[in-house]
């Protein structure tokens, strides 16, 4: 006892101070409160702050500038610093660009009710249609009223065509979809599906029926940034029946925290490939870290 | 195992936990563990509780004076309001009344399709008009028309919106009025639609849409899954509002009245 007395009077002397666990104690359990307000998976807040606090337990920090100016840092304050970087690398890397080598590239959306899909799967088609690819779009959510009309309405604002055939059940839409584009020189599918629980069992099953039909180079899972704690569950789901390769965090314009995002990256290992900003088609902006890091954090 | 000092011992944590991952929130989960822990059994003390939170149930029966009932159906974005505004026609009209539609959604592709897709399940009367119109002359026209028609019930179907877009909720607050002026008094009831997978961003909401539109009740969406919605117990307790409504499946019938004791119930597991 009397040793690290010493020892932290001389590190004080020097300007600095060791990251001790009654250092930390305080900012760890604010950073919890944060990043539970933020919706951030109950376990995953837990996993998350014993990895920052095992990296940092033990590290000498600065915390008064040269000359004994004070630097106003507190040992808090590089914890803080610490679990914001190690946010920053555990969502990142920054967007990878979609597989868009197939012949076609087919990407699949998927997500529960309400998340975005429909919306999403125009600003997709928009994305890909001002970088000079010839999307063609595909109505396969045959439950909801009105689906197909949706999405033609948003093919039409964006001059990109919309294969919709009423009648025909999902897995035939998907199908026939991918064999059209093929036909008329298409070079990118978006399958848009309807919305579903990840526990209903025939809706999960038909989603997967055209995983498997139609092979998609990507399956997007889109979530809406207001989602709570269910984002661990339902996203452990949904990669456990499909493998997702990415995910798309939706309505990121309003004030929600999006902690869902750091609970899904960690639960699942999948990217966050796009960001939903807003309503119009134009706003989707690949993801990067740094923004979404510091909104959870708070 | 510093967290641990938010909880009393390991048994205080888990049940911070199950409140936690019920979407219950931190500092009313941490409240109630607090009030509860020393009790003998702090599961009991924790429902009652959460019971009290809710409020006292109120159960919302139709009115007898002469209509129409002037409902109107606000909510973020694909929070579930047309849905919803299907399964209260359906059910309005399964009890022999006379339900009439607004389609108020001017801006969203194809939301007039779909709401008239619901009408039609339900046999219920629709007032539309082209995409891009004043959603403010629609709620207009839908509730005097509903007047002029003698119908029991007008259902005011409106754009999601998220309530940080300033503009939005002003729009609302103009819908409202046209409501009112249509009708003195109108609309009788103004009911918050809450996805129920919805995290802490609930409490934002229901306090913004209550400052533009004076909310009377709040409908909670999507508990056929596996979200428990317990974001809902801040969001009464803090804006003291009725939860009417749970949203239950996709289907006219998926409609029940609230419930809290079930309710809390299926928060505590
Ligand atoms: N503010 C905002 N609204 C969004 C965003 N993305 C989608 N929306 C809106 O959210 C609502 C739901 O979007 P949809 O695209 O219909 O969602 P969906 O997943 O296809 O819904 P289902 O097919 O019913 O499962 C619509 O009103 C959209 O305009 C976004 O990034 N920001
Ligand atoms: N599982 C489930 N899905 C629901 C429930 N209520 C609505 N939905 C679904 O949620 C999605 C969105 O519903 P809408 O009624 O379009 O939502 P909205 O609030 O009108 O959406 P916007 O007008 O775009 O803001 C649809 O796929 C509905 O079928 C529910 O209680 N349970
Ligand atoms: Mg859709
Ligand atoms: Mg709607």
């Amino acid at each position: 006892v009397v040793s690290r007395g010493f020892r932290s009077a001389r590190l004080a002397l020097q300007g600095k101070a060791e990251l001790t666990d009654a250092a930390l104690e305080p900012a760890l359990r604010e950073v919890r409160a944060s990043l539970l307000e933020a919706d951030v998976g109950v376990s995953v807040v837990a996993d998350f702050l014993e990895r920052v606090r095992v990296r940092s337990l033990g590290e000498i920090v600065p915390i008064k500038g040269p000359g004994g100016t004070d630097l106003r840092v507190t040992p808090q304050d590089w914890f803080i610093k610490a679990c914001y970087d190690e946010l920053v690398e555990l969502m990142g890397p920054s967007g990878r660009a979609l597989r868009l080598d197939g012949k076609p590239t087919v990407i699949l959306l998927v997500g529960l009710q309400g998340s975005g899909k429909t919306t999403t799967a125009g600003k997709l088609a928009r994305w890909l249609a001002s970088q000079g690819r010839k999307p063609l779009l595909v109505a396969a959510d045959v439950h909801r009223p009105a689906a197909a009309d949706q999405l033609v309405v948003l093919g039409r604002r964006i001059q990109v065509p919309v294969f919709s055939i009423k009648g025909m059940n999902a897995l035939q839409l998907a199908t026939m979809g991918v064999a059209q584009a093929r036909n008329v020189g298409r070079d990118v599918v978006i399958i848009d599906t309807a919305g579903r629980l990840a526990i209903d069992g025939p809706l999960m099953e038909e989603v997967r029926s055209i995983r498997n039909a139609v092979d998609p180079h990507e399956t997007l899972f889109v979530t809406d940034a207001m989602i709570g704690q269910d984002a661990v569950a339902t996203a452990a789901e949904f990669d456990r029946q499909l493998d997702f390769t990415g995910f798309v965090m939706t309505k990121l314009d309003g004030d929600a925290r999006g902690g869902a995002a750091l609970s899904i990256k960690a639960v699942t290992g999948k990217p966050i490939l796009f960001l939903g900003q807003g309503e119009s088609l134009d706003k989707l902006e690949a993801f990067r870290p740094e923004g979404l890091a510091q909104r959870i954090l708070g | 195992a510093a967290l641990r000092e938010t909880a009393h011992d390991g048994r205080a944590q888990a049940l911070e936990d199950v409140l936690l991952q019920a979407d219950v929130g931190l500092k009313t989960a941490q409240a109630l563990v607090a009030r509860a822990g020393a009790a003998d059994d702090p599961v009991e003390a924790i429902r009652r509780e959460l019971r009290a939170l809710l409020g006292e149930p109120s159960e919302w029966t139709f009115p007898t004076r002469p209509g129409p009932l002037v409902v109107m159906i606000v909510g973020v974005t694909g929070s579930g309001k047309t849905t919803t505004i299907g399964k209260l026609a359906r059910r309005w009209t399964n009890e022999g009344k006379r339900v009439l539609i607004g389609a108020a959604d001017t801006f969203r592709a194809a939301a007039t399709e779909q709401v008239a897709v619901w009408a039609e399940r339900a046999g219920a009367d629709l007032v539309r008009a082209g995409e891009g119109a004043d959603p403010g002359a629609v709620a207009y026209d839908a509730t005097s028309a509903g007047v002029a028609r003698g119908m029991d019930v007008v259902l005011i179907d409106t754009a999601g919106r998220l309530q940080t877009a300033r503009p939005l909720m002003d729009e609302l607050s103009k819908v409202r009025r046209a409501m009112n002026k249509a009708r003195s008094g109108a609309p009788d009831e103004v009911w918050l639609v809450l996805d129920g997978t919805v995290g802490q961003n609930a409490i934002s909401q229901a306090l913004a849409f209550h400052e533009a539109t004076a909310l009377t009740g709040v409908i909670v969406t999507k508990l056929d899954g596996t979200a428990k919605g317990g974001a809902v117990v801040a969001v009464a307790h803090q804006t003291g509002l009725p939860i009417r409504w749970l949203g239950l499946g996709e289907r006219a019938e998926d409609l029940r009245p609230f419930d809290r004791d079930a309710f809390v119930d299926a928060i505590l597991g």
